[in-house]
């Protein structure tokens, strides 16, 4: 085994080319988000602030979110230059599978939304960022530490740990994806994705 | 939410406005920081509650944002 070293100092090779255009694009519910707008201006002006060419919609429908999606994907395809990044935010109540909730109440699956631009042909090798302001569940965090619960409520047994619905789906796709096919050529469509979630899986986002 | 906007996104425009050319996971990293320290009691919750970001990447590279 090869001893540590200290990574090289930060070059071409090891960052991300962001000289070229940046695209974001940032799909906010507002109605029924008291609070929300303050969300949506603090993140439009840091994009702008970044360089980004920011195109903002307040409340999509469920259908809207998706074609709002393609429409930037097809944006992005179609404008002939380069694109060396893309930031999409996702903003609404979420539901309590990870669904977003459009205006119109319908469901979206982030993830469907996400694929979209993992089908953009001009951000092959480029970064792909997913902000997501939602709730992902209902549980709530009560925290740890001296703090964070009475004595007695600190000495309950965890409840059982069971596979998710995503477990699940993963042991099925890593049978399916061992099951003899070659090693895939060129690069993954799942790299250079970056997202962040307000909350981890099953929880309220404050 | 109600008033400034969600603990997430105000947290995130103030750390990278501070510090938009360092790398972003570095600065994520930062953000969920300072969102777990923040005790948040929302409109039907009895007592503070913690809130804690899921950062997924499969970046390749350093992201620095400018």
């Amino acid at each position: 085994v090869e001893p540590w070293r200290p990574e090289p100092a930060p070059g071409p090779s090891t960052q991300y080319d962001l000289s070229k255009t940046k695209a974001a694009l940032l799909l906010a519910v507002i109605q029924g988000r008291p609070g929300a707008q303050h969300d949506v201006e603090a993140l439009g002006g840091l994009c702008q602030a970044l360089g980004f060419e920011t195109t903002v919609r307040t409340n999509p429908t469920a259908q809207a979110f998706q074609e709002e999606l393609a429409q930037f994907r097809e944006q992005l395809d179609t404008c002939g230059g380069p694109v060396s990044c893309a930031l999409v935010a996702l903003m609404a109540h979420g539901g309590p599978q990870g669904q977003l909730l459009g205006t119109d109440g319908q469901e979206v699956q982030p993830q469907a939304l996400m694929q979209e631009l993992s089908r953009c042909q001009v951000l092959r090798g480029h970064p792909k960022i997913f902000l997501l302001q939602a709730c992902r569940g209902g549980k709530r965090d009560a925290g740890v530490g001296p703090t964070a619960l009475p004595w007695y409520r600190r000495w309950l047994p965890a409840p059982p740990s069971v596979p998710s619905h995503a477990d699940v789906l993963q042991i099925y796709a890593e049978a399916q994806d061992s099951s003899g096919r070659g090693p895939p050529s060129g690069s993954s469509h799942q790299a250079d994705i970056l997202t962040v979630y307000a909350a981890t899986e099953g929880y309220v986002a404050y | 939410r109600d008033e400034k906007g969600s603990d997430f996104i105000q947290t995130l425009v103030e750390v990278l406005r501070a510090n938009p050319g360092r790398d972003l996971l570095e600065l994520l990293t930062e953000v969920n920081r300072r969102v777990c320290e923040q005790d948040v009691l929302g409109p039907d919750c009895d007592e503070p509650r913690k809130a804690c970001l899921e950062i997924c990447s499969s970046l390749r590279r350093r992201l620095c944002l400018q």
